[in-house]
């Protein structure tokens, strides 16, 4: 555990607390896409199978778990309580054009041919992906909400700090996994016209609206 | 290492 890795670790779990309590106060899913928030379940569902089998450590099960459940309640808040302010019509991108692909590639690149280690790529693999569906919505609406920016913000300042604690362990610790520095990268990458937007206006405390 | 099998990392 270093500092990179614990921050990032915090902007993930406040990310998921800020979509939460975006949608809870607002009574609302406005401008969410169930599509990636589908995704983000099922990304924590395959990787965190380990759970049953494994004990790390309290920290890594505390947050397993959490993780698995709030994305869990995500979805109940979403698909069941506050269904009527899903907008579906705009959250079209088609999930099957990377689940395919990404359960594809887990079964072709992977450390390990084992049940666990394949559902563990995959999961790897589509959480570098499953924002897609979010940002392909803001690009549909031309906006997000503030909540839904700051949401983004923390969610793709995650996957950024854990590059940082991946350059801390290889020249520390000599530790260097090739499939989640790739796969993190590519999935920091997706979020760099986002976070140029964000920058440039929402912390000058303009709402994001994409340019004509 | 090249990967770590018990997969520590979130």
């Amino acid at each position: 555990m270093n500092v990179f890795r614990l921050t990032g670790d915090i902007a993930h779990l406040l990310a998921i607390i800020l979509l939460l309590m975006k949608i809870w106060k607002t009574r609302s899913c406005a401008g969410v896409s169930g599509k990636s928030q589908m995704m983000f379940a099922l990304v924590f569902t395959t990787r965190y199978l380990d759970l049953i089998t494994n004990f790390i450590s309290l920290y890594n099960t505390t947050m397993k778990m959490i993780f698995i459940a709030s994305s869990y309640g995500t979805l109940y808040l979403m698909f069941l309580k506050f269904r009527a302010t899903y907008d579906s019509n705009h959250d079209t991108f088609r999930m099957e054009f990377l689940v395919v692909p990404v359960a594809g590639l887990s079964f072709l690149v992977n450390h390990d041919f084992s049940p666990l280690e394949i559902l563990w790529t995959f999961s790897i693999y589509l959480e570098s992906v499953a924002i897609l569906p979010q940002l392909f919505m803001i690009s549909k609406t031309g906006e997000a909400e503030t909540i839904t920016s700051h949401y983004l913000f923390a969610l793709g300042s995650y996957r950024a700090l854990y590059i940082l604690n991946w350059v801390y362990r290889f020249y520390f610790e000599g530790f260097f996994d090739l499939i989640a520095v790739v796969a993190g990268c590519v999935q920091t990458v997706l979020y760099c016209d986002f976070f140029y937007l964000y920058i440039t206006k929402v912390w000058k405390g303009k709402k994001l609206t994409l340019p004509a | 290492a090249t990967y770590d099998p018990n997969h520590d990392e979130l």
